[in-house]
């Protein structure tokens, strides 16, 4: 289970900050996934004083709106990265960014399902550069999309261009996974599906032995 | 906040480390506070006894000096905990709410009516101890699954819970211990900002490690 408290004193109106929370959980909350368990639970409350003395906030439209909006995103994004980066056994957090589809739900449906798959999980959690496993869950993701547009890069290595696996330093790939590995660090996956406007991330962590450990024996 | 108030809630923050926050960049700064770094919000965290084991903090309460507007994203789970069903109800009546009280150790999920009973009870004790209507108590449970909330322990806990209130730093830091399962950190951020001109401040506290898979709306 997640679960999320989030104050401000800016001064909005319930509509309006019902609508900004709505916006920002979809770019946060709604991006994470630590194993494909949706909870009963989940929740994110969000409470706004309006104490600070601000402009009253009552259009989505305006400047002051969008200001509150990034400020709201930059918050929740700064949470839910903490709760893929702390996820059950994990020893790294996976950032999965998309580029290049048709809008920003496809391209977050991408990266999530992305950041979802066991096998890329295991992947890199066994410091394995799988280019295949990364190239399948953008595939499943149900966004159609040629796979002859479809790149990947981890990190700075390109793994695919143009659907076509490329010849890379295996090691330098493993080190760079073993890298994030030792230092609970990052692992950037960044794909790109097309050359259309939409972009999104999603986060998860590496599968591990211990994932299983945990949950076997947190029990009822 | 008196002297044992304030070992209390600095005994909070020592349980778990703090989560490293991973902010986006953009015309913000972080802040420290978590959920008090706003203005007119307090927060406190405590050992309730209502974990399985250990004294780790399990009770976090979030209050707000005015009537604040409020909103809530939920899981679309169909099998939604009772706290799901109870603050959706709440919001769907309410626009502003002043307090959110959290649990940890049981999840009160599959618990039935009375599960929900036990939702109503709990948020009735809040309002009443802080002279509210039991519609401004929003509530959040985490932990086992199937398990009806160790009410008396709680209901029992709620008045020193509510004298740690307390706008601090600390104050916040306890309240994220507290809200804490099976997380090896404690995830908590605030940042302030300009917004027409005028300083604001947003800030945070979540928890999670596993069943992670949002899917809230």
């Amino acid at each position: 289970t997640m679960l999320g408290v989030v104050t401000t004193d800016a001064l909005v109106t319930s509509d309006v900050w019902r609508k900004m929370v709505k916006t920002a959980v979809n770019r946060s909350f709604n991006q994470i996934t630590v194993d494909g368990d949706s909870s009963t639970n989940d929740t994110v409350i969000a409470l706004a004083s309006g104490i600070s003395g601000s402009t009253a906030i009552s259009s989505l439209d305006s400047f002051e709106a969008t200001q509150l909006q990034a400020c709201l995103d930059a918050v929740m994004q700064g949470l839910a990265k903490s709760i893929a980066w702390d996820g059950e056994g994990a020893t790294c957090l996976i950032e999965v960014s998309v580029t290049g589809a048709n809008n920003e739900a496809d391209a977050a449906k991408v990266a999530r399902s992305v950041a979802a798959s066991s096998l890329v999980k295991a992947a890199v959690y066994g410091r394995d550069p799988n280019w295949g496993r990364i190239a399948c869950g953008a595939g499943y993701a149900g966004v159609p999309f040629s796979q002859n547009e479809l790149r990947i890069a981890l990190g700075d290595i390109l793994l695919m261009d143009g659907g076509q696996p490329l010849p890379f330093d295996r090691n330098a790939a493993s080190d760079y996974l073993k890298g994030a590995g030792e230092t609970h660090g990052t692992v950037e996956i960044h794909i790109s599906i097309g050359n259309g406007q939409g972009r999104g991330q999603a986060w998860g962590c590496d599968l591990s032995y211990d994932y299983v450990k945990i949950n076997a024996e947190y029990t009822t | 906040v008196s002297n044992n108030n304030t070992t209390t809630i600095l005994e909070a923050a020592k349980y778990i480390p703090a989560a490293p926050i991973l902010l986006p960049e953009g015309p913000w700064e972080q802040i420290p506070g978590g959920v008090t770094a706003a203005k007119g919000f307090k927060a406190a965290g405590m050992y309730g006894g209502l974990r399985a084991k250990g004294e780790k903090p399990d009770l976090a309460l979030v209050t707000c000096d005015v009537d604040a507007v409020a909103a809530g994203v939920f899981t679309l789970n169909v099998v939604a905990a009772a706290p799901v069903l109870y603050c959706r109800n709440v919001l769907d009546i309410s626009k502003t709410a002043r307090a959110v009280l959290v649990n940890a150790g049981q999840a009160n999920a599959a618990t039935g009516d009375l599960g929900y009973q036990d939702v109503i009870e709990c948020a009735s004790a809040v309002a009443k101890l802080l002279q509210l209507r039991p519609e401004e108590v929003l509530i959040e449970s985490t932990g086992v699954i199937g398990q009806r909330i160790k009410k008396d322990a709680l209901l029992k806990s709620l008045p020193s819970l509510i004298k740690l209130l307390s706008s601090t730093t600390e104050g916040a830091d306890a309240a994220a211990v507290a809200i804490t399962t099976t997380d090896l950190v404690c995830k908590s951020v605030a940042v302030e900002t300009e917004v027409g001109g005028t300083k604001i401040r947003v800030g945070g506290m979540a928890k999670g490690s596993g069943m992670i898979h949002p899917n809230m709306a």
